[in-house]
């Protein structure tokens, strides 16, 4: 998280923390035996990351917690639409693992909201995004053993696909937007999710609660004027998800 | 000899002179041996008869006989002055048999031409019971009672008497003295009259097991007692009355003892006369009851029906529990339970108690819990309400659901839920929300 702050214990705890192959990616509680990610988080160049190979971490705020201890994937569900074996095509970049116990809720684990059937994503309306990803510490960019957060708005979608097409100009090999992608963040830059962070929950509050707007999926560089991060449209998969945790 | 199928005298039949209804042939001598089953009189009845006439019948007749006795000599028809014609009236044979013999001469009237005869004959049954004594002194077909039957007749005797092997005759009797029916009537032999002999005779009364017998002796009692100076003793003649584990009663007297509840189902009754003395007996009749079992008594928490004003033998009770609580017996629960009134008085099985049912534990609530409203160790009545480990749980519904221990031994809340209520999780609302008040 680029341009955010340090997120006190409990404020966000829905935050996972997910490590594969040594790479790290986030991820949120959605039931007590699901998390919801990013499928990239899972996929890489076509081949899926076995059961063994994702460990899940939840509840903490630090990665040095001698607590730390994580719980095991059951399943792994990537959306079938997902296929990006070249790694430009985030289109449908969303994923559920199983797990293999259920969790207890208590203050520092509690599963984020899935958003309505009529939820609507209103540009300008703030989403707080947060991760375990590259954050900036005196001009200096590194991983972060702390959970950060920001607070960003959602970009209208012209705007958005306009940047990308300027990145395009200048750049080879720019995904695309889709429509079911959205976008977020500030003209100006410095405020922005960034590598590690994907699979991370992009959560707007309605009526006191949080709920699942997007999942961190990708974005042209981090924090830098004229660029936006672009996030999963959890809305257009509620079908999906429902499906995939009833057949499971 | 046996006799052929189909030879049997026959009941009735038709007899006729030959070639009749054509004349007769003359020098006739032909006879007719007619028979009818034994019991039974032959009666013989003309419907023709056209014989030469002749005075006493001297040319032409037909002889009617019973073994050599003739009962008539016939001949002639209806209108002639002369000659013997039977006309309408039957010929009732003394016994089951009769003879006709038609004899002929060698001639004939030329002018007319005789017939002879058509005559229907039946038996008729004899009433052997109302014929007259015999004279040769043997007696009365019967000594008691004669009974008429077609073709015969049967002897019988009055009660305290038995047939003889002659048939006849009747004999005082003190056999077949076991009564099991549930009531009937007993007395001496030749009772109201003194036998001629001195009798010694049993009677058991024994009825089933269950049920007692009743004594009711008639007000006409005799049985003779020799008085002494402790009072009236019967010392030749009585009456033992026998009921089992109690000391045996002679009675004898004048007066009758009335009614004897005997509170038993089995009773001796044993009766003896000398040759001397005069003892016109007794009679009696009896009568069973059921035994009566103890009141079955309360049954706490329960009802025991039906409610009687006593029980008796064959009885059952039921006992039903008070809502919300169950049949026990010996630790043991019943789904129900009767008890019947035995023959020895007793009930079969002693009463259950009625004891509160309990619903067991309330199924615990996965991320949540129950607690206790009011009750008692889950018994009956018993509320507990779940509730769910907030805020991170909440009831699905959201409405806090109280269960109570219902009579069926379930949890039931009142809109009549069985199942446990559940725990839903909280979502999207952290304990702790980001502050920020810099602006």
């Amino acid at each position: 998280v680029i341009g955010g702050s340090k997120a006190p214990d409990n404020t966000i705890p829905w935050q996972t923390l997910l490590s594969i192959d040594g790479q790290r990616g986030g991820g949120m509680v959605i039931a007590d035996r699901w998390i919801m990610t990013a499928a990239h988080v899972l996929k890489h160049n076509g081949i899926s990351a076995s059961n063994e190979s994702v460990r899940i971490y939840m509840g903490l705020t630090d990665v040095k917690a001698p607590s730390l201890s994580p719980v095991s994937a059951a399943s792994i569900h990537i959306h079938p639409g997902y296929n990006n074996l070249h790694g430009l095509d985030y289109n449908n970049d969303i994923a559920l693992i199983k797990l293999q116990d259920p969790i207890t809720f208590n203050s520092s684990i509690m599963p984020i909201c899935l958003p309505a059937e009529d939820a609507t994503y209103v540009t300008g309306m703030m989403g707080l995004v947060s991760g375990f990803g590259i954050t900036e510490i005196d001009n200096r960019r590194i991983l972060s053993n702390q959970l950060n957060y920001v607070q960003l708005p959602v970009v209208e979608q012209g705007p958005c696909s306009d940047s990308i097409t300027l990145a395009k100009k200048t750049r080879d090999s720019v995904p695309s937007l889709t429509n079911n992608m959205f976008c977020a963040g500030v003209p100006e830059g410095g405020k922005d999710s960034c590598q590690g962070d994907s699979g991370g929950p992009f959560a707007l509050r309605d009526d006191g609660r949080f709920w699942a707007a997007g999942i961190v999926s990708w974005g042209v560089d981090c924090g830098h004027r004229g660029t936006y991060g672009v996030y999963t449209k959890v809305t257009n998969y509620l079908d999906w998800i429902n499906k995939t945790m009833q057949e499971n | 000899c046996w006799r052929l199928p189909g030879s049997e005298p026959l009941m009735h039949g038709e007899v006729k002179s030959p070639e009749y209804p054509r004349p007769y042939p003359p020098n006739l001598q032909q006879q007719w041996d007619l028979s009818v089953p034994e019991g039974y009189q032959l009666r013989l009845t003309f419907t023709h008869l056209d014989i030469e006439a002749s005075a006493g019948c001297h040319y032409d007749a037909l002889t009617v006989l019973y073994d050599e006795k003739v009962l008539g000599k016939f001949c002639g028809h209806e209108n002639s002055a002369d000659g013997h014609h039977p006309g309408n009236q039957p010929i009732l044979s003394p016994g089951n048999r009769l003879t006709l013999i038609l004899q002929t001469d060698d001639s004939n009237p030329e002018r007319h031409q005789n017939v002879g005869f058509l005559a229907q004959y039946q038996a008729k049954d004899i009433d052997e019971c109302s014929a007259p004594e015999p004279e040769d002194g043997s007696g009365p077909l019967c000594s008691q009672i004669c009974l008429n039957t077609l073709g015969s007749y049967l002897c019988s005797c009055h009660h305290g008497f038995e047939l003889r092997s002659d048939q006849r005759s009747c004999v005082l009797s003190c056999r077949g003295g076991i009564f099991d029916e549930p009531e009937g009537y007993l007395s001496s032999p030749g009772y109201p009259n003194a036998p001629t002999h001195a009798v010694s005779c049993q009677y058991i009364i024994s009825v089933e097991s269950g049920f007692t017998v009743s004594l009711n002796f008639t007000d006409n009692f005799n049985i003779e007692s020799v008085d002494t100076q402790q009072g009236p003793n019967c010392l030749h003649h009585w009456l033992q009355v026998t009921i089992p584990d109690r000391e045996p009663m002679k009675l004898c007297g004048g007066k009758s003892p009335g009614l004897i509840v005997t509170n038993s189902n089995t009773v001796t009754l044993d009766y003896h006369t000398d040759n001397d003395g005069m003892s016109n007996g007794w009679s009696l009749d009896y009568s069973t009851h059921r035994v009566k079992c103890p009141y079955p008594g309360n049954v706490a928490k329960g009802r025991v029906t039906p409610v009687l004003a006593e029980y008796l033998y064959r009885d059952y009770i039921f006992v039903r529990c008070d809502q919300g609580y169950k049949l026990m017996m010996d630790g043991q629960e019943m789904e129900s339970f009767s008890t019947m009134c035995q023959s020895n008085g007793q009930w079969h099985l002693p009463l259950p108690e009625c004891h509160i049912i309990d619903c067991g534990e309330p199924k615990p609530l996965l991320n949540g819990g129950v607690t206790f409203l009011s009750g008692f160790q889950n018994q009956y009545r018993s509320v507990v309400q779940y509730h769910c480990n907030e805020p991170f749980y909440s009831l699905l519904g959201g409405v806090n659901v109280s269960f109570t221990c219902e009579a069926d031994r379930r949890w039931r809340s009142n809109s009549d839920i069985v199942v446990s209520p559940t725990c839903i999780p909280v979502c999207g609302q952290p304990t702790k929300l980001i502050r920020a008040y810099q602006r």
